[in-house]
């Protein structure tokens, strides 16, 4: 049995529709201290990997190590009938071959007088985050407000089922690698900065030296080149850039995966990009104190 | 123009 949930389930829709243009089936690895894809595009140029840690959910258990095979599209295509501030619980039986995805609106929406249940709920050993436990929350707080009567939640709840697949993945072995330069900056920069050089070319050439990041892109139409220097005491966390450099390294890829890696945007404030020479960079972007998601791109290299 | 490598050049399979 594996079950987890998720109260900003709006994480989970931003993961599939980060990575379901890059890949289209994968596993959901499910074990009991985290659930993980790992998957490459069909070209095997790059790679993505999912990381969300058991302790980012309100409530997870998983009995045994479960992979979960799910086609990308299908799964976003369901995820989007859940409101960005829906809670989502994920279910799955350990020999099922489907994936219950319940959805939760916010406790908000809709009160009700509903004493027996509440009552009934106190007291109980239900896990956190289940119903009962929710009722049991809200009963608290309302009769500590008030003093009297019992008001409960009835929640805006939505399940749909989405059918599983045997997936034989290729997984890649990844080393832990210290990379020779590291570079934090605000995401939204990475991405307005992706985006701008595909107007001129299909290959960016990303070089880190004592003067800053610059990224160069040349084409037919001319050239275009974008210089970043550290700033590290920016006024805000995320608008700062910070470069590490053990030594300048200089590699250039496609822009097109570039571009692909820049659905993730919206996940975090931050991308950290990891380069070494003649290596895949690694472009992650953390998800709060949850997770990451993480890109590997092997770079075009001259001959 | 550079050549695009997979990352099967870099990383084993397991």
């Amino acid at each position: 049995m594996f079950e987890a949930r998720l109260t900003s389930g709006k994480i989970l829709k931003q993961l599939i529709e980060a990575l379901k243009d890059l890949v289209q089936e994968a596993n959901i690895d499910c074990s009991d201290d985290e659930i993980s894809i790992q998957a490459m595009d069909n070209s095997h140029v790059s790679l993505v990997a999912v990381s969300l840690r058991s302790g980012g959910f309100d409530h997870f258990r998983c009995d045994r190590p479960l992979s979960l095979g799910f086609n990308a599209t299908n799964m976003g295509k369901i995820l989007k009938c859940a409101g960005n501030e829906d809670a989502i619980t994920l279910k799955a039986e350990d020999d099922g071959d489907s994936l219950s995805m319940v959805f939760e609106g916010p406790n908000q929406d809709r009160i009700a007088d509903f004493g027996e249940f509440a009552r009934g709920a106190r007291g109980s050993d239900s896990p956190p985050g289940s119903r009962r436990e929710k009722c049991w929350k809200i009963d608290f707080n309302f009769a500590t407000m008030r003093g009297v009567g019992v008001l409960v939640v009835i929640f805006d709840r939505k399940i749909y089922e989405l059918k599983l697949m045997d997936i034989d993945s290729e997984q890649l072995g990844i080393p832990d690698t210290d990379y020779k330069v590291t570079i934090q900056m605000p995401s939204g920069e990475f991405q307005r900065i992706i985006r701008d050089m595909q107007v001129l070319g299909d290959t960016l050439s990303i070089s880190c030296t004592k003067e800053g990041v610059k990224f160069g892109v040349q084409g037919d139409l001319g050239t275009g080149n974008v210089l970043i220097r550290q700033n590290a005491h920016a006024e805000k966390d995320e608008d700062r850039v910070m470069i590490e450099m053990e030594e300048p390294v200089e590699l250039t890829f496609a822009l097109r995966y570039l571009n692909f890696f820049t659905k993730a945007t919206n996940l975090g404030p931050t991308v950290i990009l990891n380069m070494s020479p003649d290596v895949p960079i690694v472009v992650e972007y953390p998800i709060g104190e949850t997770g990451h998601i993480k890109y590997y791109l092997a770079p075009k290299i001259d001959e | 123009d550079p050549r695009q490598y997979t990352l099967l050049k870099f990383y084993e399979l397991n």
